[in-house]
This record gives C-alpha cells, sequence and structure tokens, in this order.
C-alpha cells in the first residue's frame, strides 16, 4: 500500500468521523442528504461480500467492517434517532435517489470485470459509488446555511476520490502497468462531480467567508 | 492476477 491511498482512506474515515461528531454532539443530521448516506449502505454492502470470500489484508477487513457499520449507523440516526431525525432537510432532499441504482445495475451486467454474482455486484457498487453524492451535492445547492462540519465532510469525502486517482496513478508505473478501466473511469466522473463544490469551498476557505451553492 | 489486482482496494 502506498501512501496516496492510505491518506486517501485515512480521509474517508475523517470524513466518517466528521459526520458522525455533527450528528452526534449537535444532535442534528441537517444539510445532511439520507438518500447518499443510504446509497452508501448499498454501495458498501454490495462491495463488501467478498468479505466472506476474500482475504486481502486485516487492514482491507477492518475498514470494510467499518465502512458497512457506520453507514448503516448514519442511515439509523437519520430514519429512527428520535431527536436527529427530526433535523433531517426532508423537504429539500428530493433527489429521486432510487432512480440511480437500475442503470447502474444495468451498466454492471454489460461490463462487469467477470460474469459472476459477486463481479457483478462488485462492478454496480463502484458505479453507484460514482454517482451516490448527488443528492447530497444538490441538497447542498438548496441549503441557504451550510454548517462549517457539512461542508468538511462533503470536502473530504471528495478529498478521498482525488487521493485514489493519486494513487492509481502512483501503481500505475510503480507496480502493474495495468489499465483498470472499471474502476479509474468511474473514479474520475465520481471527483469530477466534485469540482464544482471544490471550487466554491476553497474560495469561501480563502475568503473567510461562509460556503455557498449557486443554485 | 486480475482478482488480486482490482480487489485490493476500499
Amino acid at each position: 500500500m502506498n501512501i496516496f491511498r492510505l491518506a486517501g482512506d485515512m480521509t474517508h474515515l475523517l470524513s466518517i468521523v466528521v459526520l458522525l461528531l455533527k450528528i452526534r454532539t449537535t444532535k442534528s443530521c441537517a444539510g445532511i442528504s439520507l438518500k447518499t448516506q443510504e446509497l452508501y449502505v448499498i454501495v458498501f454492502i454490495t462491495r463488501y461480500l467478498d468479505l466472506f470470500t476474500r482475504y486481502v489484508s486485516f487492514y482491507n477487513t477492518a475498514m470494510k467492517l467499518v465502512f458497512i457499520g457506520t453507514s448503516v449507523a448514519i442511515v439509523w440516526y437519520m430514519r429512527l434517532h428520535k431527536v436527529v431525525k427530526q433535523t433531517y432537510s426532508r423537504d429539500e432532499d428530493t433527489f429521486k435517489h432510487y432512480l440511480l441504482i437500475p442503470p447502474c445495475f444495468i451498466l454492471a451486467l454489460l461490463i462487469p470485470l467477470e460474469f459472476t454474482v459477486t463481479e457483478i455486484l462488485w462492478s454496480f457498487s463502484i458505479y453507484l459509488e460514482a454517482v451516490a453524492i448527488l443528492p447530497q451535492l444538490l441538497l447542498l445547492q438548496r441549503s441557504s446555511n451550510i454548517d462549517n462540519l457539512t461542508g468538511s465532510y462533503v470536502f473530504l469525502l471528495g478529498a478521498y476520490r482525488a487521493l485514489y486517482i493519486v494513487n492509481w496513478v502512483y501503481r500505475f508505473f510503480t507496480e502493474t502497468h495495468k489499465i483498470r478501466w472499471i474502476p479509474w473511469i468511474s473514479g474520475l466522473v465520481q471527483t469530477a462531480l466534485y469540482a464544482d463544490f471544490f471550487y466554491y469551498y476553497i474560495k469561501s476557505w480563502k475568503n473567510h467567508e461562509k460556503l455557498r451553492l449557486p443554485a | 492476477g486480475v482478482q488480486a489486482i482490482e480487489h485490493d482496494e476500499l
């Protein structure tokens, strides 16, 4: 494992810590898209089915369990916690997220790594992760008041994806010289979706202004 | 092989 991959994973982990910190300390999930969080539960469960069939390392196994566990916990807080659920920005979180699932599944059937159940689900999870942030980005556009923790959460998620691209470039030249179309193209799409957000996040940070995304 | 590199990331 190289430093970029580790930095990416740690940034991903940190984004989840920031989100859970916001939820647990402020007892609020305002500005957080339940739709995106539900998609992440599906992404992690379908990708990490290989927990039962493939062992890579203790690190990988532990991280997979953490990602599944925390994503379920976040959805639990947003749907079922009696205080937190009342702060959910329901009226603004209107992206029809379930519509993303069939195209990703069809794409996984057409372009899997191998035509087996676990490989099709793995490809599906890669494609779904690429677009899972869309409901969250839409919600941020509609939010007149984006708090610091919510902005940090989305920034860290985007940074994690950007670091994975650096990791792939590094691996390509130092390890295998193998082109990995499925994760690379999906990862590039996923990172590109953050471009607009990054622009306004960095601008607000430089000018010491409150983050606002133009609709 | 294919499996090893594709699936060693998270």
